[in-house]
């Protein structure tokens, strides 16, 4: 475990409490996208599924539990509880995520490093998680202003998903057998997926303004 | 050999 892997795994952990504290605290989901949250309940469930079965180390385990939890619980709130449901900007919120999930699933049939079960549902969640944030990036184009919390929120995704990238050349260079490629590719998609939010946020912080994001 | 670290990371 590295200082980067740590860092990246601890922001992750922010990004997850900024939600459930919005939601908590303003009992509103409004500017969140349900379909991202339901997109990361997937990547989880298929990344963790060697919970019980692959002991690394208890924060390993821990962690795994906490994403889990935390993202069902999210989802959970979104959809069922009174009233933060009603928050929901349902109508805006319109991304056609299952062309994610179906386009995810079919390249970790083809790329993967074994033909396995547990192999192709970790691609599979490597995948998907690169485009998860599809639907909340176009949801707060839609919506123009952005609350400063779910700003926060995609900064952060944002910033975790650098660190696993700095990560991996820290392994690359100090482990001789370090090759993730599936990782490496996905997880490069992803950053640049987030590059023009990084861009809008970073000039709406200059500029002290609310982030506006063109539409 | 080296321990199966396959996917140690989250």
């Amino acid at each position: 475990m590295n200082a980067f892997r740590l860092a990246g795994d601890m922001t992750h952990l922010i990004t997850v409490l900024i939600l459930l504290l919005k939601i908590y605290a303003t009992k509103s989901c409004s500017g969140i996208s349900l379909k991202t949250q339901e997109l990361y309940v997937m990547v989880f469930v298929a990344r963790y599924l060697d919970l019980f079965t692959n002991f690394i180390s208890v924060y390993n385990s821990v962690m795994k539990v906490v994403f889990v939890t935390s993202s069902i619980a999210i989802v959970w709130c979104m959809r069922i509880h009174p009233l933060v449901r009603r928050t929901y900007d349902k109508e805006q919120d319109t991304f056609r995520h299952y062309f994610l999930v179906a386009g995810s699933f079919g390249l970790a049939l083809l790329f993967n490093e074994n033909f396995t079960f547990r192999e192709v549902c970790w691609a599979f969640s490597i995948y998907l998680e690169a485009v998860a944030i599809l639907p909340q990036l176009v949801l707060l184009q839609r919506s123009g202003n952005v609350d400063n919390l779910t700003g926060q929120y995609v900064f952060f995704l944002g910033a975790y998903r650098v660190f696993y990238i700095l990560n991996w050349i820290y392994r690359y260079f100090t482990e001789k057998h370090f090759s993730r490629w599936i990782s490496w590719i996905a997880g490069l998609v992803q950053t640049a997926l987030y590059a023009d939010f990084f861009y809008y946020y970073f000039i709406s912080w200059k500029n002290n303004s609310k982030l506006q994001l063109p539409a | 050999p080296e321990k199966d670290d396959k996917h140690d990371e989250l």
